[in-house]
């Protein structure tokens, strides 16, 4: 079961190594950007999970209420012979209804690109009607691993986005201020 | 099968992405490099599968022969999300029998770094034994999809390391310097 492996390896291969990182890099951003609003309840990593696995680069093109801020300092770490592999994440800042800003650490979760590209590909064993389901299994697995990880805990909230709602243009912006202001 | 979904993974989000750029990376580093020795065999990434995925993050942990030289030119991308993520390959020195040194862009695959985790962690469903066969299984899949494909067409040389040479100290450096021999 791909989404298995993917869950596992985007624990194992990133958010175990960056997640007990984030806090001492946002307090970092914080202290060299004066404008900054990343508060309390934004100082997790938000991971999008889409059903449909469809993918943005830059979230300002999913929703104009969206706009990249700035990237947190880079993290730099030896691995498997590359010296120094980057690991970074980039803050958006997101307008409520009153148009009021709020800043948050965002990003989709990339194994989903994988999927996504396997279902396209026809030697890579699966298809369309069979990815959504590899979506939620990715979703329940990385949900269940993530609960049990004492290196995570509180680090992040993972956030499954359900696509029936995709014709509202501001769909996504409205997902996140849900889940930022939970915290707040 | 995870080693299925993990070679995909790995062809689709890293390997199809960086082997088209990577002759014009070695190109902008051997014109800041005048002690650069990149010749034309080695314009290649090596990438290293040791059967028993016992992964180092640097080479020359492995093999004194072995010394890191510097890093390609970083490579950034927007990637879900994530803007500016960035890719890089480390250039490394090897002395042969003669103590002449050989340039070479190499690093392991990473994937076997989940795969030897997972089969450390007991709720991930597979243990040591089966850890071999994943890895073979790796290499299989990863040697197929790689042939296939146009974009990465003479770009790589994918290195299976059998262990039972692993008391020789320069061990390492021997197999890489018999894949570089062979292209010059
Ligand atoms: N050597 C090497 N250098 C790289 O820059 C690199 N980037 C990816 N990979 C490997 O390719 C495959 C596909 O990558 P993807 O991004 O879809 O999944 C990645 C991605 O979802 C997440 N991740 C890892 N590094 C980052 C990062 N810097 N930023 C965001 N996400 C990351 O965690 C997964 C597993 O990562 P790795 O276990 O390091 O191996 C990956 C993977 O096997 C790399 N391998």
């Amino acid at each position: 079961n791909v989404a298995h492996g993917l869950a596992w390896s985007f624990y194992l291969g990133y958010l175990r190594l960056v997640l007990p990182r984030l806090e001492e890099s946002i307090a970092a951003f914080s202290a060299t950007h004066q404008a900054s609003k990343l508060g309390r309840g934004s100082r997790k990593l938000l991971i999008l999970v889409p059903l449909n696995a469809n993918i943005s680069h830059k979230l300002e093109d999913e929703d104009d209420r969206i706009s990249f801020f700035d990237n947190l300092p880079n993290n730099e770490i030896d691995r498997a012979g590359v010296r120094g592999r980057v690991y970074k994440h980039s803050v958006y800042r997101v307008l409520d209804e009153q148009k009021k800003a709020h800043e948050c650490v965002v990003e989709y979760a990339t194994p989903l690109l994988t999927l996504y590209s396997m279902s396209q590909e026809t030697s890579a064993g699966f298809g369309e009607p069979e990815r959504r389901q590899q979506v939620l299994l990715f979703y329940r697995t990385l949900q269940d691993i993530l609960e049990h990880s004492l290196e995570c805990r509180n680090r992040y909230r993972l956030i499954l986005l359900n696509d029936e709602h995709e014709d509202d243009p501001n769909f996504l912006s409205k997902a996140l201020l849900r889940h930022l202001q939970q915290q707040e």
